[in-house]
């Protein structure tokens, strides 16, 4: 049965999308099988496995809409072994409009990943900048939620907003969610403000903020130009190394293999 | 009369909140009085000019909402001669989603702004990383928006969507709106990946990409952790000098003193 594990924070350009990518092509390297799910419309993370975004093909807001549909047709293999997806495309930013008027609006997910979660062990979630209806539904139908913090100082200052969002949805809609870990990003350690950064994470969050932090690493950032996980871009980087080693950090928390 | 701008970008950190605060702050210094509306629920626009975000305090969303709620109680004046700023708050977050069963939804903010357009010589909007309403609202009442890129392969897929969405609401909601320019942020000289975005950019939309480009400077990083513009906290760094040169920039299209 499948751990699912989404991405949150409403603060842009933390590295949500890098962090989906690269964990979930990190989990497949080990040869756990893992579905990537792209709820975010600007489709990042379906461009970054090197599939190109199509608004006619079904996507998770489709599944969503028509009980009819099977998730098995929209699942799509990447050229990576082990690794799935469930892409995304531009039409999915009308879909938090239509939500809203929806019975059961947060819960909709939840049931789509239902379906599949014994064909995977683990499927990861990456959601858009926001806690709209999209994000909300990826939170409701999570195990846990994983917040990357980018080492500046305004996604320090948003990071006690999300912890107040998500304790919201564990008081309500998904009391089971946890809170897998806090990941540092893009950490230059030669930045004063970087380190103070993590100092304060740290000091605030303890246990909750992951041992490995992900260095600033160019390579990290021209994969998706070759539409590829870092793994596949080279594997011998500071960044690849960074996530495989976050992939072990799960895998030793979870006493899995 | 006021030139509205508003800085628009669906993708996350590019650069909108720093790039608002920091034009805003050029223009004051160059006693052009200028309003700052901060429409993201996020309100780092707000801290960052070193107000503190407050729930208790009514923000556009409430100016919408109420039409007996005058816009000069809500107008506050930041520490920087000539900036005063409409705060955001968290509360923001949940307008969208009762905005969407308004009548005449995308056009809530424009006249709100119309009472005190004549207060101020530059009305500038920063918008959360979202096509939503708020954002939808925000360029149906501009005059003309910017559009931060940040140096990077994500951000450049991301621009031809925008464009889309921004020559939509040409064509029905704001005919009037145009694109001030597509601005270059987070360059980084040394790095090959942000020499081809810089490249690429110039190439397709030639006249439409400022002259000015916003290199990568910690000072821009660390300015929010001091509450305040790059200008007021070293006036002499490259990230001030940038947004200086962009504000007289705007200032010579505009045959503006
Ligand atoms: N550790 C890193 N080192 C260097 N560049 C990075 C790193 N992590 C992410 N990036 C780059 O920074 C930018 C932002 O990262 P990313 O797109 O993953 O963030 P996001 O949170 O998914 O953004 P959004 O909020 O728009 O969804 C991207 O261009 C990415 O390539
Ligand atoms: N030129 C620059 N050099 C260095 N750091 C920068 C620069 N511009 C912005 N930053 C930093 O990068 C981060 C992202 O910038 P910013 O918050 O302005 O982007 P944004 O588009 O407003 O993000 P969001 O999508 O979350 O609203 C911030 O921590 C900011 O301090
Ligand atoms: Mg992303
Ligand atoms: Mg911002």
């Amino acid at each position: 049965m499948a751990k699912i594990i989404c991405l949150a924070n409403q603060k842009g350009g933390v590295g949500k999308t890098t962090t989906a990518i690269n964990l979930a092509a990190s989990f497949a390297a080990l040869e756990y099988k893992t579905l990537l799910v792209d709820t975010d419309p600007q489709a990042n993370s379906t461009s970054g496995v090197g599939l190109e975004p199509d608004e006619e093909k079904a996507n998770i807001y489709d599944l969503i809409l028509d009980d009819e549909l099977s998730v098995h047709e929209v699942i799509e293999h990447t050229p990576f072994p082990n690794l799935d997806i469930i892409p995304s495309a531009r039409d999915l930013a009308g879909a938090e409009i239509e939500m809203v008027g929806m019975e059961n609006r947060e819960r909709l997910m939840r049931p789509v990943l239902e379906q599949v979660r014994d064909d995977y062990d683990f499927i990861i979630l990456d959601c858009s900048p926001s806690l709209g209806l999209l994000t909300v539904n990826s939170l409701v139908a999570a195990d846990v939620v994983i917040i990357p913090v980018q080492c500046e100082y305004y996604a320090l200052e948003g990071l006690g907003n999300l912890i107040n969002t998500i304790s919201i949805v564990q008081r309500g809609l998904n009391p089971k969610l946890q809170i897998e870990g806090i990941l540092l990003t893009m950490y230059d350690k030669r930045l004063r403000l970087a380190n103070l950064v993590v100092e304060d994470v740290r000091k605030h969050f303890k246990q909750l903020a992951f041992g490995t932090v992900i260095h600033r690493n160019i390579k990290l950032s021209e994969a998706p130009s070759f539409r590829m996980p870092v793994l596949a871009f080279d594997a011998t980087c500071k960044g690849a190394i960074n996530y495989m080693n976050l992939a072990r950090e799960i895998l030793d928390k979870n006493h899995l293999p």
